[in-house]
């Protein structure tokens, strides 16, 4: 199947989104 | 397959696997049974989103910043972070020892790799450690085949690039059943 994978730099900008406050 | 126990919210970015923080302390001076053990560490949380995960790792204190004999364990969700357990008792680790001042960046390093699926080393990865001691600080990454020299070599390659260590760093890997072994009956050579 499909992996979800993602780069450090994604994670990181994630980290800003008000989801993840 | 395991039971899911959580789920991402509406508009987050979902994990490969679910995972759980867990934190454990040693008193000093108290050598820690396998029993001990167990007792002493705590779960933190689980998550299941990029979003989720930042929930609780912009709160928690960064590893360099804990004092004593503390570690922060990230393992997937259902698998505890002991050699006992079924997905690592065949297995082993990745150790890498830190001056000290290093660990709280390469964790995070580590982590973000493993949450994004950096390894592609299908199903193996069962979770990380960073181990904050008093000379040193120790991160660790365990797998759950230590027979499988292609997946331990992938991860050793994997390490080097996105922790970026210093080229001399010593990296170690090390089978759970020799853990127990060296902690049952030490090497008597010690003793001299």
């Amino acid at each position: 199947g499909t992996r979800i994978i993602y780069d450090r730099k994604f994670l990181l900008d994630c980290r800003n989104s008000p989801l993840a406050r | 397959t395991r039971k899911k126990m959580v789920i991402p919210g509406v508009g987050e970015h979902p994990l490969q696997y679910n995972y759980t923080f867990w934190y454990s302390r040693r008193n000093p001076g108290r050598p820690a049974s396998t029993q001990s053990y167990e007792q002493n560490i705590k779960q933190i949380g689980s998550f299941a989103s990029v979003e989720q995960f930042w929930r609780f790792y912009s709160h928690m204190i960064r590893p360099g910043d804990l004092t004593g004999h503390s570690d922060f364990h990230l393992f997937k969700e259902g698998i505890k972070p002991m050699w006992e357990d079924d997905a690592n008792k065949m297995g082993g680790k990745w150790i890498i020892r830190l001056r000290k001042g290093l660990a709280s960046r390469c964790w995070e390093n580590l982590i973000l790799a493993m949450l994004g699926e950096q390894f592609m080393v299908g199903e193996e990865i069962c979770g990380a450690v960073v181990s904050v001691r008093f000379q040193e600080d120790i991160i660790s990454i365990w797998n759950k085949t230590a027979s499988d020299q292609a997946t331990t070599a992938r991860i050793r390659d994997t390490l080097r690039r996105v922790l970026n260590l210093p080229p001399n760093t010593i990296m170690e890997y090390k089978t759970h059943t020799d853990s127990i072994k060296y902690k049952e009956s030490p090497p008597s050579l010690l003793f001299h």
